[in-house]
């Protein structure tokens, strides 16, 4: 009985925020506050360099990786409006 | 900091802003205050001023909205996005959005006005206790109709101080029905409800119909969010059914389990595995303050910052006693410049009756006989706010640190003045707060802080305390008074009324009312109302909201260019 408790993670019905993967959450978080330009016509930025263009926003470690201090910043709560506009 | 490329700000310092509708987690008069003390941040710290409108296009409007809520950039439910705000402009410019999935408080848990009862509209006491057993939330225990209600003092039994909790059963807000309790059950599109309902919406809120019938009355209000309803999922509104069972368990308290981010949560049924009914549980939720001055801080013109402890950061972070950070300020003041002049201290009251002593304790006897520096040949057009105005022998009076100037109804004659106050009312001070001319016996009635005189002809009985008319000793001044004919006169202080019948020169039981809850549309707490040609004025700053006489706002406008007429 000591071995790890399994848990079960379900789809709530009208829950907004659904499990995402990191991955997942990294590319829209990127996306939506605008350190990923999807507008930009010459090419996709790599997601290690909008990473650390948010790491140096938000004050974090400047790794270009997507560390835990880094999704954990990304599940704050905070402001919809972007840290870089367009 | 940062702000907006190109530098975008207002062109001009007296921002407006207007909240176009509120949130069920709060009181209104809370929502209101956390707004107020939010532009107040800013305002401490530049030239700008900010005027709230109840109606037409302001700098800034204000709403809460859920998902989609008219914009090109939906909220996302509980948590996550919180809010958002435009920078300075026209349009939507300028305007900011709270994400009403979110539970909205003062940072710390639910936040509690009461009604009714014995507290005069106090905050609950959590916990507190009622026949030896603590309470954590609002309770229907010891009430046979289904009122919640809760104490506000730490126990019940001592000090027997309570309010009713906000409750479909006892208010609704917004709607058509003038916040009129829901009415169970009730008929829309043919179907029976007994509980409010999102039904026949899409926004997601709950409303419920005012009387048994929507379909032939068409009477609705919002339903108040209750201390124990849960937050979105789908059954916002609901209370937890505890126990209930998930997944073949039984859970007698809010759970984590099923999730992947630690939120707690409860099923709305005794059983979620057959009825999929569940929410969120109420936690801390947001400060409505902090978010709000952090997004007002966008609708100046401010970008966020890479500071992690000042305002305009883009993360949440609730900090008990707030304190601007000097990067804000620089930012701000970058825009609009240091404030100016010397902080606004309001008049020290001198008492009449006795000469200036120091002592530290506080003394009723006040009334307010320091004029403010206005030179008197200065016209009325100069006033930016009158201390009182008064419909008197059909003319229109404006007083003002000593004197006064009269306008006729007709405006033919255009305004007169200034005279002295005490040229033609010997006994009164040189502030006065409201008056009125009783029509049937054509006495006038004057007030100033806590004191009131009465004139018929030369002749003059006062000064009196307004306790003598059944008004609570605790009342600073009479700011207003609209004559309502047949002896009776509704006196205005603070955000509340009172009818005065003036033959029995006693104020009449069932008063004090709430100014919003009667007059809709108005600055609640305005610091002057009169009766001028039929029309109700209520008076905020240099701004006024007139009234018909079926409690329409029918125009609002500036004292000075739309009554005064001035250039």
């Amino acid at each position: 009985w000591c071995g790890p408790i399994k848990s079960v993670f379900v789809n709530f019905p009208g829950d907004q925020m659904r499990n995402m993967t990191d991955e997942e959450l990294a590319d829209t978080y990127l996306k939506r506050f605008g350190y990923i330009n999807t507008l930009e016509k010459s090419g996709l930025q790599s997601q290690s360099k909008a990473l650390m263009k948010m790491q140096k926003q938000l004050g974090l470690e400047e790794t270009g990786e997507l560390d835990q201090a880094t999704i954990n910043a990304m599940n704050q709560p905070r402001c919809g409006v972007p840290d870089v506009r367009s | 900091y940062q702000t907006f490329a190109g530098n975008l700000k207002w062109d001009h310092n007296d921002i407006t802003y207007r909240v176009l509708n509120y949130s069920p987690d709060m009181d209104e008069s809370l929502i209101d205050d956390a707004f107020a003390r939010a532009f107040k941040v800013w305002s401490d710290v530049t030239p700008l001023t900010f005027t709230r409108l109840y109606a037409g296009t302001a700098d800034i409007m204000i709403s809460f909205g859920k998902l989609d809520h008219g914009d090109p950039y939906p909220f996302d439910g509980k948590d996550g996005l919180l809010a958002h705000a435009y920078p300075p402009g026209e349009g939507i410019q300028g305007d900011a959005h709270f994400d009403d999935d979110e539970f909205w408080t003062l940072g710390n848990g639910a936040v509690i006005k009461t009604r009714y009862g014995n507290a005069d509209g106090a905050i609950c006491h959590f916990p507190f206790t009622f026949l030896g057993k603590s309470y954590s939330s609002c309770t229907t225990e010891g009430r046979e109709d289904g009122l919640p209600w809760c104490s506000t003092t730490a126990s019940f039994d001592e000090d027997k101080k309570f309010g009713f909790c906000p409750s479909e059963l006892l208010f609704t807000y917004g709607g058509n029905s003038n916040g009129r309790a829901c009415v169970f059950p009730f008929v829309f599109d043919g179907e029976t409800y007994n509980s409010c309902t999102t039904e026949g919406r899409n926004d997601g809120y709950r409303w419920c119909a005012t009387t048994s019938n929507f379909d032939t009355d068409k009477e609705y209000g919002f339903c108040p969010s209750r201390d124990t309803a849960v937050i979105g999922g789908n059954s916002e509104g609901e209370p937890c059914h505890f126990p209930f069972t998930f997944l073949d368990k039984t859970y007698t308290s809010c759970t984590s389990e099923g999730r992947g981010d630690g939120k707690l949560w409860c099923a709305t049924t005794s059983n979620y595995d057959k009825d999929q009914k569940w929410g969120f549980c109420p936690d801390r939720g947001y400060s409505l303050f902090l978010v709000a001055a952090h997004e007002f801080g966008h609708a100046l013109g401010l970008e966020h910052s890479s500071i992690q402890d000042a305002l305009m950061y883009p993360m949440y972070k609730y900090v008990k006693d707030f304190s601007l950070h000097s990067d804000d300020t620089a930012g701000i003041q970058f825009l609009y410049g240091p404030k100016t002049g010397p902080d606004p201290t309001p008049p020290q009251p001198k008492s009449t009756t006795s000469p200036p002593v120091t002592t530290t304790e506080p003394t009723r006897e006040t009334t307010e006989t320091t004029p403010h520096p206005v030179d008197p040949k200065d016209d009325a057009c100069q006033v930016d706010k009158f201390d009182a105005i008064a419909e008197i022998k059909g003319q229109l009076h404006l007083f003002k640190d000593g004197y006064y100037w009269t306008m006729s109804s007709q405006r033919k004659e255009g305004l007169n003045g200034p005279f002295p106050i005490k040229q033609s009312w010997p006994a009164l001070p040189a502030v006065l707060s409201t008056a009125f001319e009783d029509i049937l016996t054509k006495k006038i009635y004057f007030f100033s802080a806590n004191q009131f005189w009465v004139y018929t002809g030369d002749q003059v009985q006062g000064p009196r305390r307004i306790e003598k008319l059944g008004l609570p000793a605790s009342l600073e001044r009479v700011e207003g008074s609209l004559p309502r004919g047949k002896g009776k006169v509704l006196l205005f202080s603070e955000d509340k009324f009172w009818r005065l019948d003036v033959k029995t020169q006693a104020v009449d039981t069932g008063y004090p009312r709430y100014t919003d809850y009667v007059f809709g549309g108005v600055p609640n707490k305005p610091h002057d109302v009169f009766l001028y040609k039929g029309h109700y004025y209520f008076c905020q700053q240099s701004f006024y909201w007139r009234m018909n006489s079926k409690r329409q706002v029918d125009r609002v406008g500036y004292v000075k260019y739309d009554v005064l007429k001035c250039p």
